[in-house]
This record gives structure tokens, sequence and C-alpha cells, in this order.
């Protein structure tokens, strides 16, 4: 997963 | 009700007016808007009912795999008022002579045939939003690890659409099946821009953002 850390960060922030 | 409330507001895509227009120009344009809808796009999805509640690798692989049909069917739902014109951006409409010369007239015909379904159905936002969160929960993505919490979320969906239909359109009993037929129209265009926007990727000559750049690395 690695490869996709932008979709990771987003889907992680709160809002 | 709460996937009226979560639908995004418009966005603007504010093509450089002091770049001359060229394919180049316009695939720029769209690649960047592209972009920015899809961070709007992963924050409207933590807003389907249920979705938050899938882990966190089952919700990045739904997003993986239908990523380009939302993209697609929120462009298609802003087309359905003008004739044969695509509403990429409030500020971005391409007809047919922009659409040749951002070499992209085959695709945006493509998406013009699910523009004219929808018309001709009198497509209506509350269905729109259902549809679209089923084309997520939807997206047949073969890295799924949790298939019943996937298949719960889009049996509650489903059942959505239902009762919308029952109680609102009782005259025509088959009519959420029928938006359901016109999804393999939406995944077989949304694999072509994919596929459109890969080989643009290859060419090297249009910047594209990071996020873009990775969900369309996710299909390739």
């Amino acid at each position: 997963k690695e490869k996709h850390k932008i979709l990771h960060q987003l889907l992680q922030n709160s809002t | 009700s709460l996937l009226l409330v979560a639908e995004p507001e418009g966005i603007f895509a504010m093509p450089d007016p002091t770049v001359p227009e060229s394919d180049i120009k316009a695939l720029t344009t769209l690649c960047d808007l592209a972009d920015r809808e899809l961070v709007v796009n992963i924050s409207w999805a933590k807003h389907i009912p249920g979705f938050p509640s899938l882990s966190l690798a089952d919700q990045m692989s739904l997003l993986q795999s239908g990523w380009m049909e939302i993209l697609i069917l929120r462009v298609v739902f802003r087309s359905l008022a003008l004739e044969d014109k695509l509403v990429y951006a409030e500020d971005y409409i391409m007809d047919e002579e922009q659409s040749k010369l951002a070499g992209l007239l085959d695709l945006n015909n493509a998406i013009l045939q699910l523009v004219k379904k929808y018309k001709t159905m009198g497509l209506e936002k509350e269905e729109f939003v259902v549809l679209k969160a089923i084309a997520l929960a939807n997206s047949d993505s073969m890295q799924i690890e949790d298939s019943e919490a996937v298949q719960r979320l889009q049996d509650v969906l489903h059942g959505a659409l239902q009762d919308y239909e029952a109680t609102r359109h009782p005259e025509d009993p088959r009519r959420a099946g029928k938006l359901i037929m016109t999804l393999p129209l939406l995944r077989q265009t949304a694999a072509r821009a994919v596929q459109h926007f890969c080989s643009i990727k290859q060419d090297g000559r249009v910047p594209m953002h990071k996020l873009f750049l990775e969900l369309l690395e996710a299909k390739a």
C-alpha cells in the first residue's frame, strides 16, 4: 500500500 | 437524504488565460481539474453511510477501482441540461470542436451517450447521488478483504434506490433496474477514459498531479 500514499492519507484525514 | 447533503459543490477549472489554446492546455486543465475533484470525491465517499465502517484497505480498493466512474458520472449529471456539450466544470464546457482539439472526441462522445440515456430517463438528483454511491460500492475490486461488508453496503444503497423509486415513481416499477442497467456503459466509458489518460501519461507532455497519477497507476 506504500504506493498509494496520498489516497491513504486523504482517507485517514477526519474531514 | 444523507447523500444529498454529502454532495460536493460545483468545481471550477480556471484555465490559465495567458496560455494559448492547444491540446496540451486542454488536457492540462482537465488533469488538474480531475486531481482536485478526486480530493473532493474522497471526502464525499467518507459521507456515504456505511463506507467509513469498511476497513481502510477496502475503502482504498473501492476508490482505486471506482474513481473514474465517479468523475464521469459527475460530469454526466452536470451536462444533462445542455445539448451535445460536456460540463467538466462550471467554467469549462466542452463542445465537439473543443473535444476534437483536445483529442477527446471519441471519449467525449462515449460520455455523451451516457448523458443521452439519463436525459431520456429524466435522471433526478436523488437518483444520481445513489447511483454514484452504488458505482463506488460495486466497483468490483479484486482486492476486497471483507466482501460481506462490501455486499452489505451495496444492499443498503440498492435498498435506498428501490425505496426512493417505490415512493416517487410507483408508475414505473422497473425504474431502479433501468438505472442499474446503465452502469455497464459507465464502467466501459471509465475504462476508456483510464486507458486514454494512461497513454497521455506515457507521452509525458501533460503535467499531472500526484493523486491523479497515483490512481491512474492503480489502474495500470
